[in-house]
């Protein structure tokens, strides 16, 4: 099964 | 003091059942550019950016920056309780820990004041910049709607594909695979019924389909869908809200493990 990434894996908290 | 009035309440009404089911509490932010949310899923795979301007309200009076923690399902419970043709009016104060919504009926013979509660919530805000993408499609809302649905009844994954060729969604589950292609079909006399694929190259990522037909939530407020992609960022699923900004969808993408 593919791997689900997360939002973190693109964008830093500002 | 805050005080937004919005003549097409019912533009609020959608906005919130389009989002409620995916984000359960978010902060809503209210400046002098205007009203918008940011806020992620439980599991930080989805992300729902709204704007709505302060031009695109009737009256708009925000005398400093406010930040109102909503549980956005109470919201939806009392935005139920305006009529289809009701003027919203949004209240609130610096140092109280609630928000009044007020209806109006459009002959003025009808108001009512809602209160609701505000709440303390812990919001993470994330920094996304703006960026170039691999392939942007502009098609009908409602027929982006209809394929994550089909979709959705044959598999759990989308994987969608844009070539010069069109735009390409597949999926495939226990009873068998599916696949629907859109190529690029521009209307003249109804623009929103064109489909418009811009594309600087191919690009082809994987979404989970249970998060795209949460955001389909949000085709009655636009006729028009963008879909962004890049395989370097989270797809981002965009409805214009007409004269007055915005929501916006990200989601990150699946990959072979």
């Amino acid at each position: 099964t593919p791997l689900q990434l997360q939002l973190y894996n693109y964008f830093i908290q500002s | 003091m805050l005080e937004l009035r919005l003549i097409q309440g019912s533009l609020l009404k959608k906005v919130l059942e389009a989002i409620k089911d995916l984000v359960t509490e978010a902060n809503f932010d209210c400046s002098a550019t205007g009203f918008s949310l940011q806020a992620m899923d439980s599991s930080h795979v989805a992300l729902v950016a709204l704007l709505l301007r302060s031009e695109g309200f009737d009256h708009y009076r925000c005398d400093r920056n406010l930040s109102m923690g909503i549980n956005l399902n109470n919201m939806s419970k009392m935005l139920r309780c305006a009529g289809p043709e009701d003027i919203i009016t949004i209240k609130g104060d610096d140092g109280t820990d609630t928000v009044t919504f007020m209806f109006e009926s459009q002959k003025q013979d009808k108001i009512s004041d809602f209160e609701m509660k505000l709440m303390d919530i812990d919001s993470e805000h994330l920094g996304i910049p703006d960026a170039e993408y691999q392939a942007i499609v502009r098609m009908p809302s409602a027929e982006f709607a209809r394929i994550c649905k089909d979709l959705g009844s044959i598999g759990d994954t989308v994987v969608i594909s844009v070539t010069k060729e069109g735009v390409k969604f597949f999926t495939r589950g226990d009873v068998g695979s599916a696949n629907i292609v859109c190529r690029q079909n521009t209307s003249v006399d109804k623009p929103e019924d064109s489909t418009v694929i811009e594309m600087n190259e191919p690009v082809s990522l994987t979404f989970a389909l249970r998060y795209m037909n949460s955001f389909t939530k949000a085709t009655t407020l636009s006729e028009v869908v963008t879909i962004s992609l890049s395989s370097e960022l989270p797809v981002v699923v965009e409805y214009k809200i007409a004269e007055m900004g915005y929501i916006r969808f990200y989601l990150a993408p699946k990959i072979e493990d």
